[in-house]
């Protein structure tokens, strides 16, 4: 499981950090605004106010041992930049960043963002598009209770077939398509009994979230 | 294809009043600010400035005619809450709404909207699933190229069975699941070709994205 910091307590950064500590990560909170802290300090595992786009401040908090840091600043550009390069330059591993222009969205790539995330515009096209596919009933009913996940099969599942492997009988999980590391775009949706897991392929599974998980933990 | 209005055009609402169009929609796009409505002037149906609080002005645009209406104003609580009234009181058949607190989002459900939307909690809480799941390649990507939706059969497929209709022959999309009507939390999942379709059953289907509006169309 890995760690977490979330610097930026706004609707979104908050949510992140709340949903990372419901799934069980390590999670460092930073908000320069007590009012934000408080509100999570008792959800994550350190929550800290300062303003973090002061270094000496951020590296005081123990912040390089993190495995990402996801910079939730949206409307304050220069300080969502600075936190970037700061982090950047820390060496954290990876490095995701709001972003609420395109312009602000090049400058954080630019910086040292490893993604650059827009989460109004996301969720915007999203519901956009259930709202015009007017026979979408319930597909977020559906992904509640079942998700569509893209695995990298575990060694030990090379060079056998599905049928083999039997992954339905014993993980209740559905293979419906394989995406060969040679042909990415060319998935193969609904693969058959006898086909084979090569080195590289990326298994594309249906399952209840509950044996999803189950089987990510056995793995 | 359904007629919207989109009130507010921050970046969320933009985000889906350009989508929308972008999906072939028919979008009235409505905000007081002069500088958004021209951003958007040339992508949508009809774009007008105006105060969406303001009952005479709102119903001079035709809104009453309008099957969906998306109510993208978080910040201005007040505002937001009126505007889902009037358009309640005109008689909207659907009222999205955009709330950005929890006693937002009631009292948006309480004065008419159908439907209640936190995108930057939403997508925090995506933007940390994926994050946590260290399996979950490409999770996004596999989404924009290929979708999973549940759909209302056509009559036309009532009792017959899946090899009967041969839809991956023909509409290149692959039925992966079965929602029965009775019992809507057993899914049926990855049924066999002998398998038939009664009144009621949803069906879940993966397929490229093009291939789904393809086989809208026909339908
Ligand atoms: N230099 C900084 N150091 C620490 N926290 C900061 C700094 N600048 C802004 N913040 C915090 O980041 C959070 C998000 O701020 P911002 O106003 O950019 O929100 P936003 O991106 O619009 O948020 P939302 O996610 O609600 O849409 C706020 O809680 C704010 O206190
Ligand atoms: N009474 C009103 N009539 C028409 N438009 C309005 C009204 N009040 C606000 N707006 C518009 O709604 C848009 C969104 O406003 P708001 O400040 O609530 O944004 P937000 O929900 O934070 O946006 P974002 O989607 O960018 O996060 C703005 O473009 C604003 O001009």
């Amino acid at each position: 499981m890995r760690s977490f910091a979330v610097i930026g307590l706004g609707e979104f950064g908050f949510s992140i950090a709340k949903t990372l500590s419901e799934l069980g990560a390590e999670v460092i909170a930073i908000d320069e605004s007590p009012e934000r802290i408080k509100l999570i300090d008792s959800i994550v595992t350190k929550a800290i106010t300062l303003d973090a786009t002061n270094e000496k401040a951020i590296k005081s908090v123990g912040i390089e041992n993190v495995d990402v840091a996801i910079i939730a600043i949206g409307k304050k550009l220069e300080a969502s930049i600075l936190v970037a390069l700061m982090l950047k330059e820390i060496g954290i591993k990876r490095i995701v960043a709001k972003a609420i222009s395109e312009i602000q969205g090049r400058l954080l790539a630019r910086v040292g963002a490893d993604e650059v995330v827009f989460p109004e515009v996301e969720s915007g096209e999203r519901i956009a598009n259930s709202l015009v596919s007017s026979s979408i009933n319930d597909f977020i009913k559906l992904s509640s209770e079942y998700a569509v996940v893209e695995i990298i099969p575990p060694t030990e599942f090379y060079n056998k077939s599905l049928s083999e492997l039997s992954l339905r009988s014993k993980y209740n999980i559905n293979v419906i398509g394989i995406r060969p590391e040679d042909d990415s775009d060319n998935i193969k949706i609904l693969p058959l009994a006898e086909d084979v897991i090569t080195e590289g392929d990326m298994l594309i599974v249906i399952g209840a979230v509950k044996d999803l998980d189950k089987f990510k933990k056995k793995k």
